[in-house]
């Protein structure tokens, strides 16, 4: 799948400082979701998507793993991501989602509510240029 | 007291998944 993952956790750490497309630095425990729409509004390039998860499974390809499925943007494409249970997904409105909030809170200190299918999260696209 | 000064700055979209459409016409 054309999808990626950050494979490097610690800016998932509370507390990690995170840096807006407009300069501004924010912790990431307290990034709201005008903070991505926005941070991608000024970057040039990148658009906001919404990425519904309709599906949570068991990865078979990868054990340990949970397969993620979403359905992205107003075309409602199928992309599906390989992912730890523990990694966290900027739900719109609700904020940061994991598949475990207990292994989130276990390994990163950062509070999570649980990703669920029907969750629509932040996810970021390059722009169709014409 | 020891007071953090060269704390790591991560960008805002590495915390959010690119997720490509598979399918483009």
């Amino acid at each position: 799948a054309p999808a990626s993952a950050p494979s490097n956790p610690s800016h998932f750490m509370k507390g990690a400082i995170i840096q807006l497309a407009t300069g501004e630095l924010k912790r990431v425990e307290d990034l709201q979701t005008q903070d991505f729409v926005r941070s991608a509004e000024v970057s040039g390039g990148l658009k906001i998507d919404s990425s519904m998860v309709v599906d949570i499974r068991a990865s078979q390809q990868k054990p340990g793993l949970v397969s993620l499925h979403f359905t992205v943007g107003e075309q409602q494409s199928k992309v599906t991501i390989d992912v730890p249970p523990e990694h966290p997904f900027f739900v719109f409105g609700q904020g940061w989602s994991s598949c475990s909030p207990e292994r989130t809170a276990q390994l990163y200190d950062l509070a999570c509510h649980p990703l669920q299918v029907g969750d629509v999260c932040v996810s970021i696209t390059l722009q169709q240029q014409p | 007291n020891v007071e953090p000064r060269s704390v790591p700055v991560f960008p805002w979209h590495s915390l959010v998944p690119f997720l490509a459409p598979t399918q483009s016409d």
